[in-house]
């Protein structure tokens, strides 16, 4: 469920995170996952237009690449992509009766960028 | 609702999480305190955007990216009245092994024994607990396990909280030998002194230990699949 609305004035179709929300109840997995309700599957998707590259948390090879694909359509356009990642904790229990936590990194896209 | 479209394949999030399906317990475990905390901590870290190594279990002071608790699922073996060599109770500790699968480094296997609430008003006799091996099961349940070397041995002054010992080694070998199940024999005796002598008359502590006795085991693995070495990251 996208939830976060974009913030006002900004371009839709520019760069940008998009909050998605698995509630583990709609996969019937509260049954056995104790902790957290849900997962955030959030993705980066949007445009990298070489006039906005230098205001979308870009890398200096996105700009370069945005500025060649200007010269040479050829050259495929920068993509958006995730630039900061989060871990997150599950703590759920096996058919064992044991009690699990489990770590995940790089899961949780807090910031995109081109 | 995300769970019933059929294009979400939860049989593919549950590989990718590392399991082979979705588990479907009888009834919710309660969560041990130690977990309880460290998820917590976790959570509250997540939430103030702090940076977190959670390759690294701070609250344990050990590397693991994943940590299990598993119940004892073992039984007493005869509960008496302290005879006169004192021993009230022996029990099989039984630690199923056979969930922990991946290749992961152990790190930690930490047996926690719950002797039942401290009392510090009135004494009880002190304890001698015994850990042994447990070499053959034997009849199970049935007859007395044949034992192999003693793991630890202490003396404690009465009913003591909960006692710690580090069991990686024994886990270990236990993974070695890719046997599935990890046997432990537990011993109490009563010690006999005057405070005893007295409280025996009064309260069996045998009685109490059988009642609030629990064990479990909390094993902690470090996937390096799953926690890029934090050197690298530096």
């Amino acid at each position: 469920r996208a939830a976060i609305p974009v913030p006002k004035g900004f371009c839709k179709n520019l760069c940008h995170r998009h909050q998605l929300f698995i509630n583990f109840q709609d996969l019937g997995w509260h049954k056995w996952v104790i902790a957290p309700k849900g997962f955030m599957a959030n993705y980066c998707h949007g445009d990298c237009p070489f006039s906005m590259t230098t205001y979308l948390n870009s890398s200096n090879y996105a700009f370069m690449q945005a500025l060649m694909h200007m010269a040479d359509p050829k050259v495929p356009k920068a993509v958006c992509i995730p630039t900061k990642l989060s871990p997150i904790s599950m703590l759920y229990q096996d058919n064992d009766k044991n009690v699990i936590l489990r770590h995940y990194e790089d899961m949780v896209v807090d910031e995109c960028g081109c | 609702a995300w769970g019933q479209t059929s294009e979400f394949q939860d049989y593919d999030f549950l590989q990718f999480l590392g399991l082979e399906k979705a588990p479907s317990p009888h009834r919710f475990q309660p969560v041990p305190r130690i977990l309880r905390k460290i998820i917590r901590a976790r959570e509250a870290a997540a939430a103030s955007g702090a940076s977190q190594d959670l390759c690294y279990v701070k609250e344990l002071g050990v590397r693991g990216n994943l940590l299990r608790l598993l119940p004892d699922q073992g039984f007493f073996l005869n509960t008496q009245k302290p005879s006169q060599d004192g021993s009230c109770l022996q029990k099989v500790l039984y630690f199923n092994l056979s969930a922990i699968k991946e290749k992961g480094k152990l790190t930690m296997a930490l047996l926690t024994l719950d002797l039942g609430p401290r009392s510090y008003y009135n004494l009880q006799p002190e304890l001698v607990v015994a850990l042994s091996v447990v070499q053959d099961r034997g009849l199970w349940g049935r007859s007395h396990p044949k034992l192999g070397r003693l793991l630890a041995q202490l003396s404690v002054p009465g009913p003591q909280g909960s006692l710690q010992f580090n069991l990686q080694g024994v886990v270990k070998d236990w993974n070695r030998n890719r046997l599935k199940n990890l046997d432990l024999y537990l011993q109490i005796l009563v010690k006999e002194d005057r405070y005893s002598r007295v409280n025996v008359q009064l309260e069996n502590p045998c009685d109490r230990l059988i009642g609030s006795l629990h064990a479990s085991l909390l094993v902690v693995t470090l996937n390096p699949k799953h926690c890029h070495s934090s050197s690298r990251k530096r």
